[in-house]
């Protein structure tokens, strides 16, 4: 089973992929205590393992390195997690994909300016608002009939899209905005509410009010 | 959270736009 | 082996990937001759397969569905095009991963307003052009050394890489610009020319000279 130690800041979804996919495995994953973001990813001895100083990275025991978090959490996780037969496992890579390329520029174009950590431009927020609207309601139709993502069991696609929702459903999915969608808000607290989930991201706090925008 | 820390990651804010463009550009190639 | 129909418009990168997969696992991937991007994709025989009506799009003879370039990738290759341990495993997803998240933001910012496929904007522009070189920096010295991306064979990081990198090599890259990139120059030139991918995308034709931004 891997091992090794992951370099990341707290609270980094990208990061909780990998370590979720751990505990499901029981992969022995470590976050360095140590690191500390834009300081240790900036030394000669990190660049000189991960040169492009990004995080999530992971060192193995056996000094192997990845960075990328759907790499990471693929190496540490167990072969039913990444998919029982062929086609489950490219349903799993489809949803990986779908997290990044979809959900997750939808969330940032939504989220970030409602954070004030990027600017406010109300044609792209509106636009990520509908985007989102269209990614919920894919995956509601997609859960109708559905416990999880792919095959019968938790695998890495319900954690990795699970994760790319988490800043949506605790910064602006107020209740009324997600009240329509009944399965994927079934589907996705019962992921948040997984013990080995509960064990890395903490007890879930959803949004109850949408971060107001700053005009 | 550390908002100073999320405000540094590259992430693609404007990804719609260059998605609808290839979108519509390509509709009129098949054209 | 798997076998099926792809749906996708002519030229799409993102199928060029499954396409050149199929062809180095012997997967019998035929692209349908009568699917027309912006009508088929709309009507309602095609949405209920794949209800969110994007391209490509793949029909497994054994009606089995994916979206999802990765994904549709990943069914028809080969094991050991996947990668042949665990670690390169790993690495493919870390490169397909990078593929997605660095090099297609980059290039769409470069190419596409070059080509006044979208609209340009000089700051995002000069910032696509800083983040491609850094791009072809950081895989011009990880491949220093390696032929390949991962192990010492063609795999599915080398296809995606090298498919994601397209666009920018044909419209944008002239030879003063690229010329310093010695080994990611090699290693392109090397997969683009490999027979099954010629196959595929035909004889490869490199940028002379940059597109001019119409402003």
């Amino acid at each position: 089973m891997a091992s090794g130690t992951l370099y990341t800041y707290l609270n980094n979804f990208r990061a909780y992929k990998a370590l979720i996919a751990a505990q499901y495995s029981g992969a022995d994953v470590k976050v360095d205590p140590a690191f500390e973001f834009g300081v240790t990813n900036k030394q000669e001895s990190f660049l000189k393992k991960f040169p492009q100083g990004k995080v999530p990275a992971f060192e193995s025991k056996n000094q192997e390195y990845l960075t990328e978090s759907n790499a990471i959490a693929y190496f540490v996780s167990s072969e039913q997690f990444k998919g029982s037969t062929l086609y489950e496992q490219a349903l799993v890579q489809q949803f990986i994909s779908y997290a990044d390329n979809e959900i997750l520029p939808a969330s940032y174009a939504w989220v970030y300016p409602s954070l004030s950590i990027a600017q406010f431009n109300k044609l792209s927020v509106d636009r990520a608002i509908e985007d989102v609207k269209g990614i919920l309601a894919y995956l509601d139709n997609y859960l109708l009939a559905k416990t999880y993502l792919v095959g019968e069991r938790i695998t890495l696609a319900d954690i990795t899209v699970a994760c790319s929702l988490l800043q949506l459903y605790q910064h602006v999915l107020n209740p009324e905005f997600r009240k329509p969608y009944i399965n994927v808000n079934r589907w996705f607290d019962t992921i948040v509410n997984q013990p080995k989930v509960v064990k890395i991201i903490g007890a879930f706090e959803y949004c109850q009010k949408s971060a107001e925008f700053n005009q | 959270m550390a908002l100073e820390i999320l405000a540094q990651e590259k992430v693609w804010l404007n990804k719609s736009k260059y998605a609808d463009a290839e979108r519509v550009y390509y509709e009129k190639l098949s054209k």
